[in-house]
């Protein structure tokens, strides 16, 4: 109610002002390219394959009001009202991971054996707020 | 030996990192990536990684066989390929590690080319789970083009038995004959799965065998007489396990086509367990055939 109370009730201009906490923010938040080589780690004497990896990250704001454009779930509102209204030292929602692809690896054993192995959740393909 | 020292060497690992990091309770290091990924996260611990003892190397045709499988499995960017053929999520390569010299008594009569050959599996852990294990020969293409070959293997498993021998003596035996042309493989995979699935299931570490691996030129289906035996100088065989990791960090193929696909799963036939390495893309049986044509 307390908002309503503030929204203008004749001028346009004033309700685009009133609009605009509800957009979403500029370096909203998403998926972002990273693509490392194993030399970079100095693995690459014993990671045999693949000779570069690209695991990604995730990175950006989220906005207060969030619902199915990051597939997030109700409580990630929830968190934000518990930010703004309860607790600020409650942290917000961030942007993180929400699906991962799997990387197979060729690696040489200490024991001199190879070993091909197919890892889970080693790339992020996708981002959301929670 | 090298379990208790890998042992060891765990608990040292974690006593010196933070306890954030330890390795949770019962979890072997034998997963490649993860003690290297913690070592990093812990700063102090970089240098002591990079000065660890040298890795032993594996014989050439052996990373040339598994880069190869590698392409077959994996695309570009590293992702397992989404074919549905194999159920294996993890391949180890082990070459022999030693050889034993025959004594008199060991040798069978006739037998020219008895190799005895000693495999360590410590680093198989114990989600890793059999499908299929391969003795795996690679040629060298000194035999004239063109020629067909006819093979036959007779395996030995031995047993240790408490004589005070050193090299210990034979205990069941199984013949594998098997024909092919040279001028197409390099590799030769003998498939001794069902051969060595009682003793890999008792999760014993070393496997001991004794191969005669015998090369004749000919076909005996063409009627053609087996001509000389063909003095292949064939290095010792591999041994190929393919296996399936149970444990949270492997990728369960199923677990996301099943997550991926809306409708129903559908059982299907499936005509082969596995990715054939060698390149030999599966035969469609008859049933495959009917089923595919009754989908149409």
């Amino acid at each position: 109610d307390e908002n309503t109370k503030e929204a203008p009730a004749t001028s346009p201009a004033d309700l685009s002002e009133y609009f605009k906490q509800f957009v979403f923010p500029q370096n909203e938040c998403e998926l972002h390219n990273f693509r490392l080589s194993f030399s970079q780690l100095k693995w690459d004497k014993w990671i045999i394959a693949p000779h570069r990896y690209s695991p990604q990250y995730c990175k950006g704001d989220c906005p207060r009001v969030i619902r199915h454009r990051y597939g997030s779930p109700v409580h990630t509102m929830v968190q934000n009202i518990i930010y703004e209204k309860l607790d600020p030292s409650v942290p917000k929602p961030s942007c993180v991971p929400a699906e991962y692809s799997p990387l197979s690896v060729l690696t040489i054993e200490p024991d001199g054996s190879i070993v091909y192995k197919e890892y889970e959740d080693m790339i992020a393909t996708k981002c959301t707020c929670r | 030996s090298p379990r208790s020292r890998a042992h060891v060497a765990s608990e040292d690992t974690n006593s010196e990192l933070s306890p954030l990091l330890w390795l949770p309770k019962g979890v072997r290091r034998g997963y490649a990536l993860l003690p290297p990924l913690l070592k990093v996260l812990s700063d102090q611990e970089h240098q002591v990684w990079t000065s660890e003892a040298p890795r032993l190397q594996p014989d050439s045709r052996a990373l040339r066989y598994m880069k190869r499988l590698y392409k077959m499995s994996a695309t570009k960017e590293g992702i397992p390929k989404a074919n549905k053929s194999h159920l294996y999520n993890t391949v180890r390569l082990f070459a022999p590690c030693s050889e034993c010299k025959q004594g008199p008594r060991d040798l069978m009569k006739g037998d020219i080319h008895l190799v005895d050959l000693l495999f360590n599996l410590d680093r198989v852990t114990g989600l890793e789970h059999l499908l299929k294990s391969v003795l795996l020969y690679s040629f060298d293409t000194s035999v004239p083009i063109s020629s067909s070959v006819t093979c036959t293997c007779h395996l030995f498993v031995k047993e240790h038995d408490f004589s005070g021998q050193v090299c210990p003596s034979a205990s069941h035996a199984v013949a594998f004959s098997l024909h092919f042309e040279v001028r197409k493989r390099k590799w030769v995979e003998i498939d001794v799965t069902s051969f060595l699935q009682p003793l890999i299931a008792t999760n014993r570490r070393n496997i001991h065998m004794a191969v005669n691996f015998t090369c004749l030129m000919g076909d005996p289906h063409q009627s053609t007489n087996l001509e000389n035996p063909v003095n292949m100088a064939l290095v010792p065989p591999s041994l190929l396990l393919y296996l399936n990791d149970t444990s949270e960090q492997a990728y369960h193929r199923w677990n996301s086509l099943q997550h991926r696909r809306k409708i129903p799963v559908r059982p299907r036939q499936r005509n082969s367990l596995l990715l054939d390495p060698s390149g030999d893309k599966g035969k469609e049986t008859s049933q495959g055939k009917r089923a595919s044509r009754r989908r149409r």
